[in-house]
């Protein structure tokens, strides 16, 4: 633009306030997509209810099962590296089998490494149960086992690590998980909260990000 | 950090703010709402080199041998950012996961002369 001084640094011709605007969108554009390892914005064919995520962060944040009590959907800059860490939450399709499936996604290029994965469910009244989760499959693999006192319906997140471990080390995408109940009546919608309201099991995995070849070692 | 203004010619941080809703990136980014996209411009006279920018940045110890040693330096210094934080994202991936990932160094706080 004529008699506006141009860039000090760079000498650049001052731009049109719209192709400022426009030239600024796109790089903001470019470097989420870039940081996020992503060719193009996600498009979101099946948007989950706004109500089930406002639930699960409210779940997350007040922090119930969370290991270190912190309380909160924490903010992940871990000490001991700087690598990129990521919480994602999954919410579960419930299939008429009753099973629950998730559809996870592995960040394209980067090895992760799952610190830490839970299921959280919404379970009606109850008296004293056993409840039982497996990796759904032709064999059917153990991945851990909770006794519930007597109480009101609730959430309750369920530890699946280290069982689920070899799970992520596949890029495999599905996770179907198969539930058990000792002492409920026998049909999961009997004693799960259904699965189309706002109260859809989730899953939270923990991961961060690993060199390529880097070996996780046992301390 | 000085903040741009018209007439500043000195280097200072511009501000700019992307709306997500204004982009249509808001269905899939649940939060934040937009992006600070500061960013730094501006001359870095001679008398301005290393301020306030070197004082923060790795370059003192080499900055400081060069004037105890009087050494003529060649070329200016830059406007550059000197100090940047991480943009927390809640975003949904292709399958309707919700991620939060914590990008380091995307948000431009301060700059200076380095």
């Amino acid at each position: 633009v004529e008699g506006r001084p141009g860039c000090p640094s760079c000498k650049m011709p001052p731009l049109e306030p719209n192709a400022e605007k426009a030239f600024l969108v796109e790089v903001a554009k470019q470097q989420i997509l870039q940081k996020l390892n992503l060719k193009e914005r996600p498009n979101i064919t099946h948007p989950v209810p706004r109500v089930a995520v406002t639930n699960a962060l409210r779940r997350l944040h007040m922090g119930k099962g969370r290991p270190d009590g912190a309380g909160r959907f924490s903010s992940w800059e871990s000490p001991e590296t700087d690598k990129q860490g990521y919480e994602i939450i999954s919410f579960a399709e419930t299939e008429p089998s009753g099973l629950l499936q998730f559809q996870l996604t592995h960040p394209k290029g980067q090895d992760m490494h799952v610190l830490e994965a839970q299921l959280w469910l919404h379970l009606k009244a109850h008296q004293n149960i056993t409840l039982q989760i497996y990796l759904a499959g032709d064999r059917r693999v153990a991945l851990g086992e909770q006794k519930l006192g007597s109480k009101g319906s609730g959430w309750h997140p369920f530890s699946l690590m280290p069982a689920l471990q070899s799970f992520f080390e596949h890029e495999e995408k599905t996770l179907r998980l198969e539930l058990e109940c000792q002492g409920c009546p026998s049909s999961a919608a009997v004693w799960l909260t259904s699965a189309g309201s706002s109260y859809q099991p989730f899953l939270v995995v923990k991961a961060k990000v690993q060199e390529p070849g880097h070996q996780v070692t046992k301390r | 950090s000085l903040s741009c203004d018209q007439n500043s010619e000195v280097c200072c941080r511009k501000d700019y703010y992307v709306d997500f809703r204004d982009i249509g990136w808001n269905d899939w980014i649940f939060k934040p709402e937009g992006y600070q996209i500061n960013y730094c411009m501006g001359e870095c006279p001679v008398h301005l080199a290393g301020t306030p920018g070197i004082a923060a940045s790795f370059h003192t110890t080499v900055f400081n041998l060069v004037k105890a040693n009087n050494i003529r330096t060649a070329g200016r210094s830059c406007c550059v950012p000197t100090q940047r934080r991480a943009l927390s994202l809640l975003y949904f991936d292709p399958n309707s996961n919700l991620i939060k990932t914590d990008i380091p160094d995307m948000v431009v706080d301060a700059c200076g002369c380095s």
